[in-house]
């Protein structure tokens, strides 16, 4: 499903920053994927491109057989759009916009019928406990609550593949579990998962850990016993 | 130093809001305390009132004897600005303003000389190992690079209290516990250091745990042993 090669990350400036120098890796459809290491070393910038927010510097990355430099900006929207759920760092939610519609987004140009939309919007919301929040805005939420929301809108039009970079990182061990819940039965139903996680107990659900250091993969390993 | 009597804040809104329902304490200059609760239960709320970012809607809040119902904004501005740190869970750095003139904020009128400000701020980004990321901007580092800016920012000036809502949210083990490190030297020198955390291995280092629920205190220990 998913195929990198040699994929590396420049950013220029004064200094250029080597985000990512030479990653290669598989992920089949269906695996749950956590990505670990130290602040700076790359996780974001790797799901970014992985997710088709962003394009490689050099190397090769592909999905489902399509590699990125062959797709225009219009081509990788409508995939993203339909194939794949981002979950951001900095959540990215709508700051004008409610609880309730900052969930629909994903399904505006689903061809769903807006009936639907708002039940499957409303649905992922009590999934992640938020559905006395409906009508609030997000500057009206705590820093946990958002990013619920942004779980929330990452998995309401059931994608499959799910990229969450740091999802409990603003809460507590309750309802960090609960959202470790969540993306464990979207496994089990067969979504692909692809986690970067801080946190010991959120990389150990995980069937498999890539381990990122200074823009490189240092270990990549089947977690045993899962 | 630190007195809260029934503080109480309700938020407005078609359903208000409860967000403190009642709180008391003491903390006395020179503490460690860890703020813990689950998502959405006032801690942020709790930290605001306390770093006077924000007005309870009912109760006493008293700094160093002083209540906030006495003081006006400019008045809240200048002990803030001269006694406080702050580290928000949402990092608040401005965007358009580069790393080092971020962290000197605090210091611009203080009344200290420009180059020994300039002084202060790089020894602050030192401490949080950033000294390679001085002239960018908040846009161009990680989220856990643009959480170590905010924490250089709250020490920069020595305040003597340090607020820090969940200071490690975006941090590997390791940053974190560079972190931590950088907080219990600071309280060793006498600085008070009250922090939210949903993290254990944060919460350890204090010496004091109060717990939140919906609003209220439902525990408050000193930790033996630190
Ligand atoms: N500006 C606001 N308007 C309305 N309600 C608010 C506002 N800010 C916070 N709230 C509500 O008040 C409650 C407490 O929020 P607070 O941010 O203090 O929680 P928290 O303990 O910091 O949570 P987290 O761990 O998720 O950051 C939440 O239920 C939240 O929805
Ligand atoms: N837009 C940008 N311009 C320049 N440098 C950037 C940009 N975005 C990220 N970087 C740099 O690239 C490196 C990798 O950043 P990235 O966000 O991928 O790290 P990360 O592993 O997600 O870190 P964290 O755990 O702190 O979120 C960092 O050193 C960062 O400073
Ligand atoms: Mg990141
Ligand atoms: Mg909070």
């Amino acid at each position: 499903m998913i195929e990198a090669k040699d994929i590396k990350k420049i950013y220029p400036g004064i200094v250029p920053t080597v985000a990512l120098d030479g990653v290669s890796f598989v992920i089949k459809e269906g695996e749950f994927v956590a990505i670990v290491g130290p602040s700076g070393s790359g996780k974001s910038t790797l799901m970014h491109i992985m997710g088709f927010l962003d394009r490689p510097t050099s190397g090769v990355y592909k999905f489902r057989g399509k590699s990125i430099d062959e797709l225009d900006d219009d081509q990788l929207a409508r995939i993203r759009n339909k194939e794949m759920g981002f979950v951001f760092q900095s959540f990215n939610l709508l700051p004008r916009t409610t609880v309730l519609d900052n969930v629909k987004l994903p399904l505006l140009y689903s061809g769903i019928a807006r009936e639907q939309q708002d039940r499957m919007a409303r649905e992922a919301l009590e999934k992640v406990g938020l559905s006395h929040r409906l009508f609030h805005y997000p500057n009206q939420l705590s820093g946990g609550e958002q990013q619920r929301v942004a779980i929330a809108r990452a998995i309401v039009n059931h994608p499959s593949v799910i990229f969450a970079d740091e999802p409990t990182g603003n809460l507590d061990s309750k309802s960090g579990q609960q959202i470790m819940d969540i993306l464990q039965n979207l496994n089990d139903q067969g979504h692909t998962i692809i986690l970067v996680t801080h946190e010991k107990y959120t990389a150990q659900m995980a069937k498999r850990i890539i381990q990122l250091k200074d823009g490189r993969i240092v270990d990549d390993q089947i977690v045993a016993c899962r």
